[in-house]
């Protein structure tokens, strides 16, 4: 048996819209730490991980670890009919091919089910090592999605070197280069608009635009990002989610020939 | 000229 109720229930929406178009299908798992998923994209490039923790719902039965295979485009489907403020739970009897969402309003004047088709879904989970990053940078989700966005409209790739300097995103294309350096500044009124740089080496690394711009899509479940880099590692994107946990993206980086 | 690395390449099977 397996019920979480989670209070927040646009968090669930925005997962979805954040993982939906990386990765088609995927295992959820539950355990008593929480609920979670690892996944790779079609081309085994890009990794997502989330984590919500047990702690983070307001009611956590999970009686046996389970692992939910889901069409992640059918869950966004599904959940896109929660209200923002609607209480979600998740439901699944043992040995069921189904699982429930039921969504509560906040006034509890409206309750509905939405019961879907789970999958088996062949998993194949990645060891990822704890590992010291050359630089790990901190700054505005908001920012780092607007960079991303102006440089894919000039160059497919983007490299990023993080020196004492600060940390500079350049692309080219057929039409010209851009450059854009943040430097750190942490002067700002409210924590979450500084940018930190922490730097043990210089680091520079290619990676796939396209593949930032579908992390960015995350956004809006953290006001930062951070990025950690080291050569020879795929990067890693992380939103914290209050309270709850995170959603990480690893990156494979270019490799010269 | 570089390729597109596979997280194969970094990661190993868990």
């Amino acid at each position: 048996m397996l019920e979480l109720r989670l209070v927040q229930g646009s968090l669930l929406k925005k997962v979805l819209e954040a993982v939906k178009d990386l990765v088609n299908d995927a295992n959820f798992d539950c355990s008593a730490t929480g609920f979670s998923l690892q996944a790779m994209d079609s081309s085994h490039v890009a990794l997502v991980a989330l984590l919500l923790r047990s702690e983070g719902f307001e009611h956590y039965r999970c009686d046996r670890n389970i692992s939910m295979g889901m069409n992640l485009g059918n869950m966004a489907k599904m959940l896109k009919c929660a209200g923002n403020d609607d209480i979600i739970t998740l439901k699944a009897d043992d040995g069921s091919d189904v699982v429930t969402f039921m969504f509560e309003s906040p006034t509890q004047d409206k309750i509905a089910d939405f019961e879907m088709k789970l999958m088996d879904i062949d998993s194949e989970h990645l060891g990822i090592p704890e590992a010291e990053y050359h630089a790990i940078v901190r700054m505005p989700s908001s920012e780092f999605a607007r960079i991303c966005k102006d440089l894919s409209s000039i160059g497919d790739t983007v490299v990023i070197s993080v020196t004492k300097e600060g940390v500079k995103f350049s692309t080219r294309g057929d039409i010209g280069t851009a450059n854009i350096v943040c430097r750190q500044n942490t002067t700002v009124d409210k924590p979450e608009e500084a940018t930190v740089i922490e730097m043990n080496e210089p680091v520079s690394l290619t990676f796939a635009l396209r593949y930032f711009n579908s992390f960015t899509k995350a956004t809006p479940l953290s006001n930062t990002v951070t990025l950690s880099l080291s050569s020879e590692l795929p990067v890693v994107v992380e939103y914290k989610i209050a309270e709850m946990g995170y959603i990480r993206f690893y990156l494979a980086p270019k490799i010269e020939d | 000229k570089s390729s597109q690395g596979r997280l194969e390449s970094f990661f190993k099977p868990a």
